[in-house]
């Protein structure tokens, strides 16, 4: 996958972090101090659709030249940049109760992103 | 998810700006956080612990790395630490209150394990018998039943932990449980189960959300 940079149109994942502090939640979320959530972002024209991590192999590559020379228009297509790979965030919290509760929610954290 | 005109929403064609667009991920953090965790808001601490107490619950909770389930047969699972409420006991009893967030319970909470931690303090070269007792809630009214008892033999000053059994891990699932602590014998000066700051007795369970009524796909 491809990080944004600069004036890129293209789809790549774009960092964001939460911090719980500055969202008032720092009084019960023990660890960690924020969340690095991310997104994707950025266009998915026709040739590289299909490819999650964008260029896969050289092969993949010329097939996808040839599909965009063929297709009609370079955007659309109901193609969409989205996660390809994602990674737990692990809380450690108070409850209403005051009890501690330590949990890995799953797919949260955006590692990667590529075209649908 | 592509909307109706074929365009996707994280094309980049239909930004907002830098503004209402942090706005937007900031509400959608939140939500996400607290959607996965099962709660319709954030917490409110009615009791806040001590960072004394924390600090030891923290430092005693390094025991064995726990068997991992395969991913198909995990739920989402949490590991909780739940504070004694002492405020019944006396010189002859400890008696121990644990509540549990209702709005885990009401998804379906599986107990796959849990083990009370508790202090004792003993004079030096004696060994003491304690009953411990589980109290569940009756199942048309508030009123605590006893369900079960077990003896325990503690020789030694210091942390103790105590697996507990079935009827134990049911009450948890259902929200609240009662456990007293009655030295056999023996009549002490003072409580021999201490529960000052750093001292608090507690329980760790490893919960399962929704565990129940999971269908197995082979």
């Amino acid at each position: 996958g491809i990080d944004c940079q600069g004036g890129s149109r293209m789809c790549c994942r774009q960092e964001f972090f939460v911090d719980f502090r500055e969202i008032g939640w720092h009084d019960w979320i023990i660890q960690p101090e924020g969340y690095t959530m991310n997104f994707c972002t950025g266009q998915c024209p026709v040739h590289v659709a299909g490819m999650p991590g964008i260029a896969a192999s050289f092969h993949t590559a010329v097939l996808n030249l040839l599909k965009a020379n063929t297709a009609a228009g370079t955007t659309g297509g109901g193609s969409c940049c989205v996660p390809t790979a994602r990674r737990p965030l692990s809380l450690l919290y108070y409850d209403r109760d005051s009890n501690i509760v330590k949990t890995d929610i799953p797919d949260m954290v955006v590692e990667a992103c590529g075209c649908s | 998810t592509p909307r109706a005109d074929s365009q996707c929403l994280a094309c980049g064609k239909h930004a907002l700006d830098l503004e209402s667009q942090r706005k937007l991920l900031l509400h959608l953090a939140k939500r996400s956080i607290l959607d996965k965790l099962h709660l319709s808001q954030r917490p409110t601490l009615s009791r806040p612990v001590s960072r004394a107490a924390l600090r030891t619950v923290l430092q005693r909770l390094h025991g064995p790395p726990q068997r991992v389930l395969p991913e198909a047969d995990r739920g989402q699972e949490y590991e909780i630490i739940s504070f004694a409420e002492t405020g019944l006991s006396n010189i002859n009893h400890t008696r121990l209150d644990f509540h549990f967030f209702s709005d885990r319970t009401a998804g379906g909470m599986e107990i796959l394990q849990a083990s009370l931690m508790f202090f004792v303090q003993l004079p030096p070269n004696t060994t003491w018998t304690l009953k411990v007792r589980v109290f569940v809630l009756g199942p048309r009214d508030a009123s605590l039943t006893l369900a079960t008892q077990r003896l325990l033999e503690v020789d030694a000053s210091g942390w103790h932990q105590l697996l507990l059994g079935s009827e134990a891990q049911a009450a948890c699932s259902q929200g609240h449980l009662t456990l007293e602590l009655v030295p056999e014998g023996q009549v002490s000066q003072s409580s021999v189960i201490l529960s000052g700051a750093a001292r608090r007795p507690f329980m760790t369970a490893r919960v399962r959300v929704g565990g129940k009524h999971r269908v197995r796909r082979h």
